[in-house]
């Protein structure tokens, strides 16, 4: 595993830690998109199809256990624990996250490498993950007031795609055969979302003022 | 072969 990689997966790791702090220890989900996060269990529910039938590394079978883990938990937290519940910004959080499943469960039927449940499942999941974190950045644009905390957990998943694409870069130069169109469009699609939030982050950070996005 | 290299990764 190359070190783009191993950054790529750590901080993929924090975001969702940054997540689950705010939720767990400060019992708050304002500013989350519920929608997102669902997006993501279902990301996760269909790519890992394989986590007891291919054993790839112990790494691997954790991590996956990890996001599986956490996805489904955040999600319980949003919808169940009384206290998270009523911090959940519900109004501003009305995406309409159907309109992302169905277009991507069409296009994975359609454009995949190999026409089988589990390759189409997660040939699905490629493209659900490019397009679900749409709903939190809306949700955000329209909450006027960023919490620190919030804007950490999308700027390490930012992080995380970015770091996936030089991973890639890497492995294509150093691993014979190793061309994945599917996974690099979507991934490139997914990071050029996250330019504009970057771009309101890094300013903020650097101009050392709270972080708020344009309307 | 090729396929399999990707399913490495999360």
């Amino acid at each position: 595993m190359n070190a783009f990689r191993l950054a790529g997966d750590m901080t993929h790791l924090i975001s969702v830690l940054v997540l689950l702090l705010k939720i767990h220890t400060i019992k708050s989900c304002a500013g989350i998109s519920l929608k997102t996060q669902e997006l993501y269990a279902l990301v996760f529910a269909t790519r890992y199809l394989d986590i007891f039938t291919d054993f790839i590394s112990l790494y691997n079978t954790v991590m996956k256990l990890i996001f599986l883990g956490s996805s489904f938990s955040i999600v319980w937290y949003m919808r169940r624990h009384k206290l998270v519940q009523r911090s959940y910004d519900k109004d501003h959080d009305t995406f309409r996250h159907q309109l992302l499943v169905l277009p991507c469960l069409i296009l994975a039927l359609l454009i995949h490498e190999q026409f089988t449940f589990k390759e189409v499942m997660w040939t699905f999941s490629i493209y659900l993950e490019a397009v679900a974190i749409l709903p939190q950045l809306v949700l955000l644009q329209r909450t006027r007031n960023i919490d620190n905390l919030t804007g950490q957990y999308v700027f390490f998943l930012g992080a995380y795609r970015s770091l996936y694409i030089l991973n890639w870069i890497y492995r294509y130069f150093t691993e014979p055969h190793y061309v994945h169109w599917i996974t690099w469009i979507s991934g490139l699609v997914q990071t050029l979302l996250y330019a504009d939030f970057f771009y309101y982050y890094i300013s903020s950070w650097k101009n050392n003022v709270k972080l708020t996005l344009p309307a | 072969l090729a396929l399999e290299s990707v399913k490495d990764e999360l």
